[in-house]
């Protein structure tokens, strides 16, 4: 039993085995970037069989963040040594989620980008394979639609979308 | 073993559920509009009763339901591998899950498309509106729309959101949640019984009279009270008739006609071959009224001439004539009178002449409708609805016949997620 002491719980405790590795570096941040598919979509539905393997510990990411910050040091002399270079894709997904989270888009694990990360969250990856191209996208094109035009219809085409948001003829994602 | 025994059950279940439904990602794909759900008994929480546990999750599965066409029933008797949606709290591994809950802070559950929902049992999870700790109802729904095929959704106010927002008193489903499920399930319909606004008269602090009106759409034994100015349904609906509307019949009304003039305020419900007045001061039907009428009362015996059972009626104030409607006609009744209107009964389509030829309900109306927001008639039969041309139409178009229909819409681009629940989950 987790130790309380009041009569409606509100004191619980928690066992320091218990509590979650926070985000604190940027290899856990690395790792958190990983996992809820920033750096490349995860195929979450594959891991509901039992069979499926588990996505990478934060001990494999500290190893590559190690070896990327060794890199980095030994590349730039003059550098500074207390902020190493990080990778391009770590970059480009810290800069994908702190835009997504509404954050400072700095490209830097800074403390606001760490309060975010270690909110409590919900465990299923925030970009999908293959659903990044249909119900992700399908649901934020709906609701950019919604938001820049609300006279548009819910099947809105893409094109329009692509036009009110960035300009470009990429496929719209929010 | 246990362990081993779980990892077979969900490995065959989960391949028998994909093989029945063909899913495909990124597309709706609960083939059925009833969908089973469990709290499995070996993945209680240690944190709240299970009664409280199971009471949440209906709430949240409700949540889902009176938004989408979709409707969830709890199941506790059919082998757990045939359950559609299976709930379970756990931590660390768990259940021969493949991803490892991480303690307590930042993961608080997870859950697959089509699939099951675990929550992370070291998390501190509590019930609604009780300002600390996770609230396991808004993760609960944040959840199941994963397990109907929503993705994670980066905009303020969506409880699709991937991070946890403090609870606020009463979160709900908005407006874009709404439609983002309905994108994938499509928005709700069905034929209504009799849809009416309410009047009622209040008093103000300073003692003057209001009257307010209130708009209801009724469905066999439930209703939906419809909130215009949010363009949805009242959180919570719908409702049973019998909890609502005392001494009404709990299967509901054919029709709703309220008799409101200089001389007359009164409010009428008809089922079948019997009529009842309403008491709107005191909330029930009247079993005897001022008059000394007794209610129930035969239609034959309060409006002479007028046939029954009846689809549907409404009182005109222009003429101050009761419309009722049977098959393809209408019986004109005339209050002051108390008899039927000569030259009645007419044919619907030549009182109430299409617009656009071949555009009209014909016979067999489910609900005349005036509505005080709107300021007009309406004829509503199955999805669609006729609005009928009234003045301001036609001072601007006026060649436009009188009591023309003008051309059919569908009932849920006017009335939006009209949504019917499960019957167990009604009050």
């Amino acid at each position: 039993e987790k130790p309380f002491h009041s009569r409606d719980h509100s004191d619980l405790e928690m066992s320091s085995s218990h509590l979650a590795e926070l985000i604190t570096d940027t290899g856990t941040a690395q790792h958190f970037l990983f996992k809820y598919g920033f750096m490349k979509p995860v195929n979450w539905e594959s891991t509901q069989s039992p069979d499926a393997d588990t996505l990478p510990d934060a001990d494999i990411f500290s190893e590559d963040t190690v070896s990327l910050v060794q890199e980095g040091t030994s590349s730039s002399r003059s550098g500074d040594t207390d902020h190493p270079r990080e990778s391009p894709d770590f970059v480009r997904a810290l800069l994908e989620f702190q835009r997504l989270s509404g954050l400072p888009v700095t490209g830097v694990f800074d403390d606001a980008t760490k309060v975010a990360m270690n909110k409590p969250r919900c465990g299923v990856p925030d970009k999908e394979e293959d659903q990044i191209e249909t119900s992700t996208a399908a649901v934020n094109r709906n609701e950019s639609s919604e938001l820049f035009n609300t006279t548009a219809t819910p099947q809105s085409n893409d094109t329009d979308v692509d036009v009110v948001q960035n300009g470009t003829s990429d496929k719209a994602e929010t | 073993e246990k362990q081993r025994h779980l990892q077979t059950l969900m490995r065959k279940s989960i391949g028998r559920r994909k093989r029945s439904t063909g899913a495909s990602w990124g597309h709706a794909a609960f083939a059925k509009s009833v969908l089973t759900w469990r709290l499995i008994g070996e993945g209680y929480s240690s944190q709240l009763s299970v009664d409280e546990q199971r009471y949440i999750f209906r709430l949240a599965f409700r949540m889902w339901s009176e938004v989408s066409p979709l409707q969830f029933v709890e199941d506790l008797r059919s082998p757990p591998d045939v359950i559609d949606i299976r709930l379970g709290f756990g931590t660390g591994r768990h259940f021969g899950c493949s991803q490892r809950f991480d303690g307590a802070g930042r993961e608080f559950a997870h859950a697959w498309f089509l699939g099951d929902i675990h929550f992370d049992d070291d998390e501190h999870f509590t019930a609604p509106n009780t300002g600390s700790g996770i609230s396991l109802l808004k993760v609960a729904v944040h959840e199941i729309g994963h397990v109907l095929g929503l993705p994670h959704i980066y905009r303020s106010g969506s409880i699709m959101q991937p991070s946890y927002r403090p609870q606020d008193d009463g979160f709900e489903l908005d407006w874009l949640d709404r439609k983002a499920i309905q994108n994938l399930y499509g928005g709700c319909g069905g034929r209504f019984s009799t849809v009416f606004d309410w009047i009622r008269k209040e008093r103000t602090a300073y003692g003057e009279v209001v009257v307010r009106f209130n708009t209801y759409f009724m469905r066999d034994g439930r209703y939906w009270l419809y909130e215009n100015r949010s363009n949805r349904t009242r959180y919570g609906d719908p409702v049973s008739v019998q909890v609502g509307w005392h001494g009404l019949p709990s299967s509901g009304v054919d029709a709703y006609v309220h008799v409101w003039s200089r001389d007359t305020d009164a409010v009428y419900f008809f089922k079948g071959a019997q009529y009842w007045r309403y008491d709107s001061e005191n909330d029930q039907a009247f079993t005897e009224d001022a008059d000394g009428q007794r209610y129930p009362r035969l239609i034959s015996e309060g409006f002479p001439g007028v046939p029954s059972p009846i689809d549907t009626a409404y009182y005109d104030r222009r003429d101050a004539h009761i419309y009722f409607f049977r098959g393809s006609m209408v019986y004109m009744f005339d209050v002051k009178a108390n008899k039927l209107a000569a030259k009645s009964p007419r044919k619907m389509t030549e009182l109430f002449p299409a617009l656009t030829p071949g555009d009209h309900p014909t016979s067999n109306l489910d609900a005349a409708y005036f509505s005080y927001t709107h300021n007009a008639l309406f004829l509503l039969k199955g999805a669609s609805y006729w609005r009928v041309a009234g003045r301001r139409e036609r001072k601007t178009k006026r060649s436009l016949p009188y009591n023309s229909l003008l051309p059919s819409r569908e009932v849920q681009q006017q009335w939006f997620d009209i949504c019917d629940v499960h019957a167990g989950a009604l009050k």
